[in-house]
């Protein structure tokens, strides 16, 4: 654990935090892509299998893991149940089969053995890096979005930016080689972020409303 | 690949 890999999943949690309290908060998920959040739910179950084998990192491990898949699951029950009438499915329109098979078929062909917990960890880094792109294209087409969102959404990019330093790190102090499969995936989802990023210091940080240029 | 992987991160 470094500085900034905690720093990263600080921001993740937060992350989650500010998505509740908006979502509480609004008692509504308007602006929400429901197509991403279900994304995180099979990112969170793919990755976090080796919580069954029981081969115990830490305690931080174990409880962040059971917090991540819990809490993404009582998100999409929040858009589909309680809320459900504040969900809008027209604007929600990315194909999430175009990212689903595409990731499939990279997991089995970057992996880290052809094991069942390997392909599935493998999948799930792959999804992870662009599980964000229902949500931004959504934001795309309606062209703004409630400030809490953007803080939402800022979170996430905050956690996958950190996550680069914290590699970078870990390259010079540990003896691990380089994971390349959850760099190369990280790089391009922290990517991923950096036209929305580029509004949200430009405009919503300085107190304005997110907008985009039409 | 390799067998990387401690899988330690979250």
């Amino acid at each position: 654990m470094n500085f900034f890999r905690l720093l990263g999943d600080l921001s993740h949690l937060a992350s989650i935090f500010i998505l509740l309290h908006k979502i509480q908060t609004t008692r509504s998920c308007r602006g929400i892509s429901f197509k991403t959040q279900v994304l995180y739910v099979v990112v969170f179950v793919t990755r976090y299998l080796d919580l069954l084998t029981f081969q115990f990192h830490s305690i931080y491990n174990t409880v962040m893991k059971l917090f991540f898949i819990g809490s993404s699951i009582y998100i999409l029950y929040l858009m589909r149940v309680r809320f459900r009438p504040t969900n809008d499915p027209s604007i929600d329109t990315f194909r999430i089969e175009y990212l689903l098979g595409p990731c499939a078929v990279l997991s089995l062909i970057f992996n880290y053995g052809y094991t069942w917990l390997e392909i599935p960890w493998s999948f799930s880094i792959f999804l992870e890096s662009v599980a964000i792109l229902p949500q931004l294209f959504m934001l795309q087409r309606t062209g703004e979005a409630e400030t809490i969102t953007t803080h939402y959404i800022a979170a996430l990019g905050a956690y996958r930016a950190l996550y680069i330093p914290n590699w970078i790190f870990r390259y010079f102090t540990e003896d691990n080689g380089v994971d390349a499969i959850a760099v190369v995936a990280g790089i391009v989802q922290t990517a991923l972020y950096v036209d929305f990023g580029w509004i949200y210091f430009t405009k919503v940080l300085q107190g304005q409303k997110f907008e985009l240029p039409a | 690949v390799q067998a990387f992987a401690a899988h330690d991160e979250l």
